[in-house]
C-alpha cells in the first residue's frame, strides 16, 4: 500500500 | 464583546456536522472579516478550513479579534437543542471563559440560552500558499459523496485521475476493483447538476477514502463540490456556503514507496 504523506510536508507552520 | 446573529441557524448545525468527524477541538477565530476556523485532524494528514464572512450574519459585532477554543462534540450537543428554523446568536464577553448560544424561534415565542465552557487549545496554523492547480473538477456534491461511499466498500484508497475524457475514480481491494468515470457534462437543466472539468494537464493522485468520506459530511451545505488537484500537492475539496463563505478540506496524497 502507498505511504501516507503528512500535510506538514507541503505546508509550513505559521 | 462578540455578538453574531445568524438567521439561518441550521447552517451552523450543518457546519458542525461537517467537521466533528475530523476534528475534536478547535479554535474559532472571530475578526472583522468573519467567523473562521483552521484545524488539522489528529494524524496531520487532513485539514479543515472554514470561513463564514461577517456580511453573511444579520448582526455581526466583534470589537477585537478573539479566538475561542471549543470542543466540537460539546458544541454540537448544544446546537442540537436549537430548532431547525431557529435564529442562533453567538455571544462572548472579553476575558470570559465561556460562550453563549442563544436560540430564538422564528415567531419569538421561545428563547433559550446555552452557555458552554471554552478551552485552551494550542492552535497549529498552517500557511497555505495560493497554488495553480493542474485540474479543477466541479460536480454535484451528492454524486461525489455517492462515489466515495461506494468505493470505500471495495477498497481503502482511491486514485483520482483527470484527463480530457473526464475524471476517473478507481479503487482496488481484496474482493476486486472498481472504476467510476464522470464525463464533463455541461448540458444539464440545472447548473448544479453539471460536471465541469478545467484541466491544464492530466493528473493522477491517490488518497485515503476514509478522509474523503469524512469530507462528504459537508454535502448538506452545498449542491456542488470543487476538487482541485495538482501532482505533489494536497487535494482541496471545497464546499461553498451560499452567500457566507466556504468549508475547505485539504488532504495529503499517498505516495508509492
Amino acid at each position: 500500500t502507498p505511504m501516507q504523506n503528512d500535510l506538514e510536508e507541503f505546508y509550513s507552520m505559521v | 464583546m462578540l455578538e453574531l446573529r445568524l438567521v439561518q441557524g441550521s447552517l451552523l448545525k450543518k457546519v458542525l456536522d461537517a467537521m466533528r468527524e475530523l476534528v475534536n477541538d478547535a479554535n474559532f477565530d472571530c475578526s472583522a472579516t468573519g467567523f473562521s476556523l483552521q484545524a488539522m485532524d489528529s494524524s496531520h494528514v487532513a485539514l479543515v478550513a472554514l470561513l463564514l464572512r461577517s456580511e453573511g450574519f444579520e448582526h455581526y459585532r466583534c470589537d477585537r479579534n478573539l479566538s475561542m477554543g471549543m470542543n466540537l462534540n460539546n458544541m454540537s450537543k448544544m446546537l442540537r437543542c436549537a430548532g431547525n428554523d431557529d435564529i442562533i446568536t453567538i455571544k462572548a464577553d472579553d476575558g470570559t471563559d465561556s460562550v453563549t448560544f442563544m436560540f430564538e424561534s422564528p415567531n419569538q415565542d421561545k428563547i433559550a440560552d446555552f452557555e458552554m465552557k471554552l478551552m485552551d487549545i494550542d492552535s497549529e496554523h498552517l500557511g497555505i500558499p495560493d497554488a495553480e492547480y493542474q485540474a479543477i473538477v466541479r460536480m454535484p456534491s451528492s454524486e461525489f459523496a455517492r462515489i466515495c461511499k461506494d468505493l470505500s466498500s471495495i477498497g481503502d484508497t482511491v486514485v483520482i485521475s483527470v484527463t480530457k475524457e473526464g475524471v476517473k475514480f478507481s479503487t482496488a481491494g481484496d474482493i476486486g476493483t472498481a472504476n467510476i468515470v464522470c464525463r464533463q457534462n455541461k448540458t444539464v437543466d440545472k447548473p448544479e447538476e453539471a460536471t465541469i472539468i478545467e484541466m491544464q494537464e492530466p493528473v493522477s493522485l491517490t488518497f485515503a477514502l476514509r478522509y474523503l468520506n469524512s469530507f462528504t459530511k459537508a454535502t448538506p451545505l452545498s449542491d456542488t463540490v470543487t476538487i482541485s488537484l495538482s501532482s505533489e500537492l494536497p487535494v482541496v475539496v471545497e464546499y461553498k456556503i451560499a452567500e457566507m463563505g466556504y468549508i475547505r478540506y485539504y488532504l495529503a496524497p499517498k505516495i508509492e514507496e
